[in-house]
């Protein structure tokens, strides 16, 4: 599975995803990416791109939960992203990368890895696989 | 705070000892995604436009799980699916089941804008897909000996994979759920 998420200046936020899918996985089985407010969604306060098992994310609704965060539970991106994939499901089982309109970064998952890379106007960026410690 | 940018190649159980000779073409493409997307947002492309771009050349590389990598179905088949959402305007598009479609995310793209629908799947999306010029390749671009061999691994195994989930000995059945280590 493969995403991005961007927002620019004027905070104008996407999310894209796209997937082959699992390796042996039964004809016909449909996964999150496709799904909106699962594998993908974007709104005026954030846009997140998920993978993992998509069984998972799609019971959790998880792009959709980091959006409903921000805006019922007024968390930032980095806590609303943290909670939701917290909340998704057993350990190894999903990460997303997520941005939120007025430019935050977040790519938290809770598999071993996942590959990643971000980059922010004040200069930040990021390109990893690992933890970082 | 200004524009930003994130992606991802997937995730999943990455071995900590990747051999250098598959972790350093990964990085590289990842970090060349990074630097197309982060070109296109300063030169003030819409995030749509920047989603789909990095997406694309996402999926047409071979390390990833997406278009021309994509992995195969117990059938031995490729099913790729992708969807496309605005944040602004709500407006989205997704597609399943595509067996010849070379960028999945564009066709997304296509659904959103010229159909009154979200989504479109397996034969009519491919329909869909011709009838709108969408470049498309026989299945041996995407069905390639090194997918044949995970698939291979992973009925041996009896299990399915998730993106980067080594192949170890066959796993108690569990409940029927899938191991991914």
């Amino acid at each position: 599975t493969v995403g991005c998420v961007a927002v620019d200046s004027a905070g104008n936020t996407a999310a894209a995803t796209s997937t082959g899918g699992y390796v042996n996985k039964m004809a016909g089985r449909i996964g999150d990416s496709p799904l909106i407010g699962a594998g993908t969604y974007a709104n005026h306060l954030c846009a997140v791109s998920a993978t993992g098992i998509g069984e998972y994310i799609i019971r959790a609704t998880l792009a959709r939960e980091v959006a409903a965060l921000m805006e019922y539970k007024g968390l930032s991106l980095t806590e609303a992203a943290a909670y939701a994939v917290e909340q998704s499901g057993p350990r190894g089982t999903c990460g997303l990368v997520a941005v939120s309109a007025n430019g935050e970064v977040a790519m938290p998952y809770n598999t071993n890895g996942m590959f990643r890379a971000c980059a922010r106007e004040d200069g930040y960026t990021e390109v990893a696989i690992w933890p970082k410690n | 705070m200004g524009w930003a940018i994130a992606l991802h190649g997937g995730g999943g159980d990455i071995p900590i000892d990747l051999p250098d000779e598959l972790r350093i073409p990964r990085e590289t493409a990842l970090r060349h995604c990074l630097d197309l997307g982060v070109s296109a947002l300063k030169s003030g492309k819409h995030p749509l436009d920047v989603t789909e771009l990095v997406v694309r050349e996402l999926e047409n590389h071979p390390y990833f799980n997406a278009g021309k990598g994509s992995v195969l179905t117990a059938q031995g088949t490729i099913e790729m699916e992708a969807s496309i959402m605005d944040g602004k305007t709500k407006r989205c598009g997704a597609v399943s089941g595509l067996t010849t479609v070379v960028n999945p995310v564009s066709l997304a793209r296509l659904v959103m804008e010229k159909t009154p629908h979200i989504y479109l799947a397996f034969n009519s999306a491919e329909a869909f897909a011709r009838a709108h010029g969408v470049e498309t390749a026989e299945s041996t671009y995407f069905i390639t000996p090194e997918n044949i061999e995970r698939l291979k691994q992973a009925k041996e195994f009896n299990r399915v994979q998730l993106d980067y989930t080594a192949p170890t000995p066959k796993q108690p059945e569990i409940g029927g759920d899938s191991q991914i280590g």
